[in-house]
């Protein structure tokens, strides 16, 4: 039974994607076999594995749009590798943008994605899920696939401000789709030189202790240069602080993703 | 006849919210009338304002769900002052979540935001529209109601690489509802320290000549401060840096928009 965390926050470029394909790496070093989704039409997590999202052969889009099951062709092709053993990835493109209006008009369409990924469950030990910056159907699919919710958070105003939001869907989703859904904060983009950044880290630790992840992110610079690569931060600079950060990150979510 | 000019790129934390409140800002400076206007359901404009995005009485989201004219009672309460003298807001709220779905099922939706700014065509000089990050139908209105767009892009390489999709929206837009739109890309977050920043933007500048605008937004850590009190940066902290910057963005985006 795959364990399935969804990475989501609707405020933009707080790491959503970069915690996703770091996390997915750091967990395939654990041994874990993982599949990382990208949920979001901007393509930004499958480009950050290295593919090219205008000639891929099919996408999650096709998923998606697709009645009932899954085409077996579809789904045996659907899934890339990326250059590192044990991380695979389920890639999107820009026909994602049209499908989040469609799914409206289904019923129970936010079942749609738990169903299509049931069909790995026993593929993959841990399933991410890349959410794009906002809080519509298709993050709402995501929530109601996902055990666990991983929120990535700049210790910045806007997003901290956000974060009641975000909690507030969490608990609507718990409400009337996914009652063992359960979130975790996650403090990202951190720069301890910056009294802001501290201050909101302090009082995020405060006022969300139970639901604080105690690993921090810090700024590194290799992390905008990874995904030139088209490689994950721990295969492309090894040792450096984010490669660090995100494999003691792997190490938490194993901890506290245990009771699965 | 009011100038309408939208900021707007699907990739998120690029600094549209920020721009839009300091661009706001300067241009008032220059003895503008200005209307901002916010478009996401975030509230992060509204809340960079010094407004309480949860105790609204009306808001943008009044207006689109209005069938036919809007309110004059509406008309008359929705617009806020600010701290800055000639910068109003027309905030937005939660509510606005849940528009964008409502939109769709309206034939011509895409012009309604159009019809609503043109009550106040006469009263303000510049309406300056902060977009979410998405390329919905919210956006599609506001991208067919502006005269101009301005596109922030952080000089990185999700941000970059995603502009061609929002250069192929603007184009899709021209053909279909509002042939008149002109871009204009803005590099913001700039941080001169950085060898990844400084490549992008020299080749942003090399391949979009004719859209890039010369003023660059360097980085300062004062645009985090900022929305905490409620003020445009300009009057928080009218000498660093990014007043420095932004005041030039509105001569610049005075000049350029000249032929209007
Ligand atoms: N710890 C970090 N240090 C330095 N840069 C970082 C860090 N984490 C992320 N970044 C950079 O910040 C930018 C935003 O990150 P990313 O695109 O992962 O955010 P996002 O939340 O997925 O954005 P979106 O809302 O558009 O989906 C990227 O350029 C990324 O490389
Ligand atoms: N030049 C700058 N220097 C330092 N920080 C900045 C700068 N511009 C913006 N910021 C900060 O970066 C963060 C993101 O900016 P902002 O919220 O304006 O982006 P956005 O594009 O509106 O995000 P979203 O996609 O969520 O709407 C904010 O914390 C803001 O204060
Ligand atoms: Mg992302
Ligand atoms: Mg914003």
């Amino acid at each position: 039974m795959s364990k399935i965390i969804a990475i989501s926050n609707q405020k933009g470029g707080v790491a959503k994607t970069t915690t996703c394909m770091s996390l997915g790496a750091g967990l395939a070093e654990l041994g874990q076999r993982v599949l990382v989704v990208d949920l979001d039409s901007q393509a930004n997590l499958t480009v950050a594995a290295g593919l090219d999202d205008e000639a891929l052969a099919w996408s999650i889009a096709d998923l998606l749009a697709a009645e009932g099951d899954t085409p077996a062709e579809a789904a045996e092709a659907v899934i890339c590798p990326t250059a590192m053993a044990g991380l695979k990835i389920l890639p999107a493109d820009l026909r994602l943008a049209g499908t989040e209006r469609l799914l409206y008009d289904k019923p129970d369409y936010e079942f749609r994605l738990a169903e299509i990924l049931s069909r790995w469950e026993n593929v993959y030990d841990i399933i991410l899920l890349d959410c794009p910056p906002s809080l519509g159907a298709i993050t709402l699919m995501a929530l109601t696939a996902a055990r666990y919710v991983v929120a990535p958070v700049q210790c910045e105003y806007y997003a901290a401000r956000g974060l009641n939001r975000l909690l507030d869907i969490v608990g609507a989703v718990k409400d009337r789709t996914n009652p063992d859904l359960r979130i975790f904060l996650l403090a990202t983009l951190y720069d301890q030189r910056n009294k802001i950044c501290r201050e909101i880290l302090g009082r995020l630790q405060t006022h969300f202790s139970d639901t604080m992840l105690k690993t921090v992110i810090g700024i590194d610079t290799r992390l905008r240069e990874s995904p030139i690569a088209g490689v994950p931060v721990l295969l492309y600079a090894p040792s450096t602080r984010a490669s660090r950060h995100y494999r003691a990150l792997a190490q938490e979510i194993m901890v506290k993703t245990a009771d699965h």
